[in-house]
């Protein structure tokens, strides 16, 4: 593709593909889109965040990351729509352009890049990290338990060669720690949305107790209505709840810490489809999750933009 | 490269809290390899797993001694990463 106009979102693409779609959008949309590394990998690869922004310095943001898990590709593929998306409605979209005239968006469509290059290369079932374990045969981090939030408890595992290995210590992955890192020097960050697949889920901490989130009540009822958003497309069906509750106890998780850090609108999806095809949703079917997606991130968004804190 | 020839993804069903049970220790085999795409939670969800060729019998055999239902979700997930592989490669020179 030469422009983001002529970017097939209707297809997966390899890495280098994605990043030249982020350089063409920032490059077509200069006032509006720029492009923050905030690491590398741990194969050297740059950690990207787009940042959506009307101007103004350090404003509140919303946080959106795709492709935590490598072979979750309708993650990315879904980002890369949004991103277009996003510079398509604003200024057209009354909603989009009041968020955006108050708020800037932060989306990192891989965060994962080794375990994605490794999904088009080597093993398309591949889910971690890429680092070295030291002392064992098997490589990665389940970057989705590698949390500072109730890390090392029940709901992750110790065992290198297990998919929900934690790692060493918290934050013990580049990935990771670079969004920390970025996220505590922003410090203005209103909203963790992070995208998974599949299972057709919206969940809200916690993953690593079953103690309620103070801000349960908010957080459900707002679940709800980013679900009924989303179904009123194509009448995909979510279940919402806290994560332990919903799928299963999971320790160290993004949207844990992010709740802990003080950010309260922090969710976590789980994509189409309900297991037809899990990780190997055919292409068919990207644009019509990202636009069903969209609906329920623009109604959290919304929420946010109305509910300041 | 790593292939999945012959791997399939099973959908398991729990009827009960028993069952749930029987299906987790199944879940924490490590000799039959099992890759769990989506874990045993309770009796309403069911558990998804990518089962290596070469488990195949034994994890089928399991479930069906302890009557535990399960059906194919992907019957071999290499011919659908092919397919997706050929899409893609169809994309790039269209």
């Amino acid at each position: 593709a030469k422009t983001t106009d002529d970017f097939d979102y209707a297809n997966y693409h390899v890495l280098d593909e994605i990043y030249s779609f982020q350089d063409m959008l920032v490059a077509e949309n200069p006032t509006l889109v720029s492009k923050i590394v905030i690491g590398q990998s741990y194969e050297g690869r740059p950690l990207n965040v787009l940042k959506f922004s009307t101007g103004g310095t350090n404003r509140p943001a919303i946080w959106i990351d795709t492709g935590i898990h490598s072979r979750e590709w309708i993650t990315p593929a879904s980002g890369a729509w949004f991103a277009k998306k996003i510079v398509l409605d604003y200024g057209h979209n009354p909603a989009l352009t009041a968020i955006l005239d108050k708020m800037d968006i932060l989306l990192e469509m891989v965060v994962n890049p080794d375990g994605y290059h490794f999904t088009h290369t080597s093993n398309r079932m591949w889910r971690k990290t890429r680092k070295p374990n030291p002392g064992s045969s098997c490589v990665g981090v389940d970057p989705n338990r590698n949390w500072d939030a109730g890390f090392g408890t029940a709901g992750s595992s110790g065992n290198p060669c297990d998919e929900t290995y934690r790692g060493p210590t918290a934050h013990s992955e580049s990935e990771i720690k670079s969004i920390v890192d970025f996220m505590k020097a922003h410090g203005n960050i209103k909203a963790v949305l992070s995208i998974h697949s599949y299972s057709q889920m919206l969940l809200y901490p916690y993953g690593y107790t079953s103690t309620s989130a103070k801000d349960q009540k908010e957080l459900h009822e707002l679940a709800k209505k980013a679900i009924t958003d989303l179904a009123s497309l194509y009448g995909t069906a979510y279940r919402y709840g806290s994560m332990i509750n919903i799928i299963y106890q999971a320790s160290g998780n993004t949207i844990d810490w992010a709740y802990n850090q003080g950010i309260k609108y922090s969710y976590t999806f789980e994509l189409r489809d309900t297991g037809r095809y899990g990780f190997i949703l055919p292409a068919n079917q990207i644009i019509p999750t990202a636009k069903e997606t969209w609906l329920a991130l623009m109604a959290i968004m919304e929420h946010i933009n109305a509910n300041t804190y | 490269k790593k292939t999945f020839v012959g791997d399939q993804v099973l959908r398991v069903f729990a009827k009960d809290e028993v069952q749930l049970t029987v299906i987790q220790d199944l879940s924490e085999m490590k000799q039959l390899q099992l890759d769990v795409w989506r874990g045993p939670t309770d009796v309403a969800t069911p558990m998804d797993i990518r089962v290596p060729f070469h488990s195949l019998m034994s994890v089928k055999a399991y479930l069906e001694a302890r009557d535990v239902q399960y059906t194919i979700m992907i019957k071999d997930l290499q011919a659908d990463i092919d397919k997706e592989e050929r899409q893609m490669q169809r994309s790039s020179y269209a």
